[in-house]
């Protein structure tokens, strides 16, 4: 079952170095807290003039570089989780995760949100558990709808889903698909 | 922020559709390169500055160290995804490649297809008796 | 072999001179 999902599965390195899904992924922004200054660095910081980023400036960093510059080691920046996993969103996620439009909001939702595991914070493990619930509660609609929708526009069905669920309704139609000209006889 | 050329390398090929190869992006990886190059050397001049008794430049030499390793990453995906979608057309085209294809792989992509060619063909030669070609019933034949 | 050649004609001998390596741990598809 899906629970014993490890996520020591998901560290920050990729899966695959080369692959294009995670190399997009890990731009997605990061909300963090310059530590120490920045020398020659200040064009990273639209708000200032200044060469220099001090600490306590906030930025916005591609998790790319922010898995960098905050690690166990060596803390150069601090972060925070992005707010579409932040508690008032993990309870709408809880509440019908089936409405919430996770392609809008992602489309790497749950492949991002792994990665933020990498960090050392106080609520990955509240967003582990949220994604896998998440994931679960919307599973079973993906698995009917892509079980039933044959030789039809299925883009209604797919709109609101995230690139990994996508996959597994893709997944889905092809087993589907094979079926039906297995019954034909092609 | 660094990386941005980079990404748009990977975004214009992760946009293109299943078969259909966009033209080798020269003037990309060109710009990247340019970057890179620019990174190293002002990181080479941060940690000269160190050495000569600067401080605080660490944080800018890792910043820029991660910005290189990324534009390292996103260069060589795009060159290996092109390849990817190379290879499976030969499977699907067979060795010789749709005129529409060729035009847009660059020229050591046309040198690497025609090695592969070449791999992929001494091997199917030695397959059975009389050798077997692999690229044919790609689906169980009905019999 | 000629995944790397391909690398390194078309991009890696162009790259600052520690970063013109593949790292195979870290390529490797897991």
């Amino acid at each position: 079952s899906l629970v014993e999902i490890p996520y020591t599965r998901y560290s920050s390195s990729s899966d695959n170095y080369y692959c294009i899904d995670d190399i997009i992924a890990t731009c997605e922004k990061i909300p963090s807290k310059v530590e120490q200054p920045l020398f020659r660095l200040g064009f990273l910081d639209p708000s200032t003039d200044n060469t220099t980023i001090q600490p306590g400036t906030k930025l916005e960093l591609p998790f790319w570089l922010a898995s960098s510059l905050c690690t166990r080691r060596r803390r150069l920046v601090s972060v925070d989780m992005p707010k579409t996993y932040k508690d008032s969103f993990r309870e709408i996620l809880k509440a019908d995760a089936n409405v919430v439009d996770l392609h809008k909001i992602g489309p790497y939702y749950y492949s991002f949100g792994s990665k933020l595991l990498h960090f050392d914070h106080p609520e990955i493990g509240d967003i582990a558990d949220s994604l896998l619930q998440g994931f679960i509660s919307r599973f079973r609609r993906i698995m009917d709808s892509s079980q039933n929708a044959y030789n039809e526009d299925t883009t209604h069905l797919t709109c609101k889903l995230d690139e990994s669920e996508r996959c597994v309704f893709k997944a889905g139609q092809k087993g589907l698909d094979d079926f039906q000209r297995w019954q034909t006889g092609q | 922020m660094f990386g941005e050329k980079a990404l748009e390398l990977i975004r214009e090929l992760h946009r293109s559709t299943e078969g259909v190869l966009p033209p080798f992006n020269d003037e990309g990886i060109r710009q990247v390169l340019e970057e890179m190059r620019s990174l190293y050397e002002q990181n080479q001049a941060d940690v000269s500055a160190t050495v000569a008794g600067e401080q605080g430049l660490f944080s800018g030499v890792q910043l820029r160290h991660a910005s290189l390793e990324r534009d390292k990453r996103c260069l060589l995906a795009y060159l290996y995804n092109r390849l990817q979608k190379i290879r499976n057309m030969r499977w699907e085209f067979g060795s010789v490649l749709p005129a529409d294809i060729k035009t847009n792989m660059s020229e050591q992509e046309v040198q690497w297809f025609t090695k592969y060619n070449k791999c992929l063909a001494n091997y199917m030669r030695r397959l059975g008796d009389s050798g077997l070609d692999l690229t044919q019933d790609m689906q169980p034949p009905k019999s | 072999e000629n995944l790397e050649t391909h690398l390194k004609n078309v991009t890696l001998r162009h790259m600052p001179r520690n970063l013109q390596s593949i790292d195979k741990d870290k390529t490797a598809p897991r």
